[in-house]
């Protein structure tokens, strides 16, 4: 719904990643392998 | 010129080991000379290339296939014993050959040799081409010998590149996000402060807009 | 046991091709036998390990090293030429062999042979030791050619995995890079967000602090 996606907008950016939580090896390499080729 | 000894027994003297010499140019079907020796005579023949297709005609063969059995016959060491059987009469200096194949034996050829006046020079020839050929192989081998030493050390070469590729390449991930996980934590914590920031300052507003 | 043919000439007749074959056991120090043929006839002997440690000693050499002189001159297919110097008396059956070093010839040894009765069964048993060493040689010659091709398949697949793994590198950097980056890029510009909606509210408050 339009407040879970605005929630979720706020956390993390469009790949994933939280604005706000340090991230790890693990996370990190979720969020790249998630990642549709880069151009 | 190629040359091919031999060792081989005549059905008449099975015990009696002779060795035979065929020796040619360009192709054993070209035409070939024959040595035959005891180790104490010796009787030489030629067979010429024309002599090879008569031959095969007679019998209905292609003459390649022909040459290809004299080739297994008289140039390959005699062959397995069972299959082909050698024949010769000191008397009239006939040589033959067969072949059987299942229990049917078929003549394969026959020539007619000279007896040699002095075999010795013949039989000292047939011992300097054996250690010629000796000496050939020998230098042949040291040559591959020599060769497998350096592909060895080649590939041992590229399998330590390829290693340290494999291993360079897992680091280079490792440290790649670890560098990346510290840029992008620094922007977090900015993003914190910032927003922590932010609340602080709308905080008295909402309290202000509370009261108006 | 081992076996070694070689082409010799005796000294008293240059023009003419011997045949010495050396036969041994363990090791050529350990005593050998001795067979000579000039394709007609043949001569055999014995040396004994004793005889051969006696002529180290009258030779004042070290055994090791003499059997290392008595394995190039006799053994090592004859030799230089102008190096080892052979001779034999068919009357005295007496067979002896020197070294030249730098124009000076030394006695190297002697032995005494007897002359075989049935010299063609010598000669023959001398061809097939020929035959038999050209099969090893071939064998192994095959066996050598069949490990060289091996080794060139193992390095052609390892060079192209090395390839292949530097390759990989080279995209792996890039591709993590590109994800890093755009990641990145979302950081920065939230934290530029961030700072626009702070300056948007301050400014106000910064506009009513200037009023008071």
């Amino acid at each position: 719904c339009p407040s879970t996606r605005q929630h979720f907008a706020r956390e993390y950016d469009c790949y994933g990643d939280s604005y706000f939580t340090d991230t790890d090896l693990n996370q990190l390499k979720e969020v790249f392998s998630a990642m549709k080729n880069p151009g | 010129m190629e040359r091919k000894v031999s060792r081989i027994c005549f059905a008449s003297e099975p015990d009696i080991i002779h060795f035979l010499q065929i020796a040619w140019e360009r192709t054993l079907g070209s035409g070939f000379l024959i040595t035959l020796t005891d180790g104490q005579s010796a009787w030489t023949g030629t067979v010429s290339e024309s002599e090879i297709s008569q031959e095969a005609d007679d019998m209905a063969m292609e003459k390649e296939k022909y040459v290809d059995e004299l080739r297994k016959a008289l140039a390959s060491g005699g062959g397995p014993a069972d299959v082909y059987k050698f024949d010769f009469s000191k008397e009239s200096c006939h040589f033959s050959f067969e072949k059987t194949l299942k229990d049917v034996s078929f003549r394969l050829g026959s020539f007619n040799l000279e007896k040699i006046e002095s075999p010795a020079e013949v039989i000292k020839k047939l011992i300097c081409d054996c250690l010629d050929t000796i000496a050939e192989n020998q230098a042949k081998n040291e040559h591959l010998q020599k060769e497998n030493e350096r592909l060895l050390r080649d590939w041992n070469d590229v399998q330590g590149r390829f290693e340290k590729c494999v291993s360079a390449k897992e680091a280079l991930e490792t440290d790649l996000y670890k560098r990346f996980i510290l840029v992008l934590n620094e922007k977090k914590a900015k993003i914190r402060s910032l927003h922590k920031l932010l609340n602080e300052v709308q905080e008295p507003e909402r309290n202000i807009g509370h009261e108006r």
